[in-house]
């Protein structure tokens, strides 16, 4: 009770994600020819620590206190995680883009949500292909359910957390189609 | 024109994330 949201809100949300999957495949080519920075070092395919530091960060990655980053030198990627910019997951072929995602759930499956972890699995499923192939469609049913679990363990139902863990509950179970999976509208 | 913002706009799935979340918060 408090956490299911309106069937208005989540038929928004499928309308929004649809189009911003629709932008992303418009732009791909675009955003592929675009340079990437020399700090931004894509790990391979398989391997999934690398993937895990890359997204997430060294900091939550390895769980250890950093010093706080000198203002005067920016953002450090490498710590804070690289965010899931078009000019990066746009370079991820679908091959890749599954088994991120099975890396990122086995990470969740074990860690706190955080904003970090919340914007690589929206970027994520807006690259999923449709039609899902079987590894995807089970992979995505298992982090709905795994959202809801982590939901229903949050106290405070005012966190921004509720909301994360609503949209991807709201897009795995009505924009693909996996209804059985979906929150009853309040 | 709106168009061609989005093809510049490197950040659009992170804006896009942090909107709808915030979105639900508002409704």
């Amino acid at each position: 009770e408090g956490y299911s949201p309106t069937l208005k809100w989540q038929q928004q949300q499928v309308a929004h994600f649809s189009a911003v999957r629709q932008s992303l495949n418009k732009n791909r080519n675009h955003w592929q020819s675009q340079h990437l920075d020399s700090n931004v070092a894509m790990p391979k395919s398989e391997d999934e620590e690398g993937w895990k530091k890359f997204c997430l960060g060294e900091r939550l990655y390895s769980e250890i206190e950093m010093l706080p980053d000198n203002e005067n030198l920016g953002v450090d990627y490498i710590k804070v995680g690289f965010p899931p910019l078009l000019s990066i997951v746009s370079r991820m072929n679908q091959a890749t883009v599954t088994s991120v995602l099975e890396y990122l759930m086995s990470w969740f499956g074990e860690k706190p949500f955080t904003p970090e972890l919340g914007r690589w699995l929206y970027a994520l499923l807006a690259c999923l292909e449709k039609p899902l192939l079987p590894e995807a469609h089970s992979l995505i049913r298992q982090l709905a359910r795994r959202c809801s679990e982590v939901r229903l363990l949050e106290e405070n139902k005012n966190e921004e957390r509720i909301s994360a863990l609503n949209l991807i509950i709201c897009l795995v179970s009505r924009y693909f189609d996996q209804y059985d999976l979906a929150d009853e509208p309040s | 024109q709106s168009e061609d913002s989005d093809v510049w706009d490197d950040t659009a799935l992170i804006k896009a994330y942090d909107k709808a979340v915030a979105s639900f918060k508002d409704a």
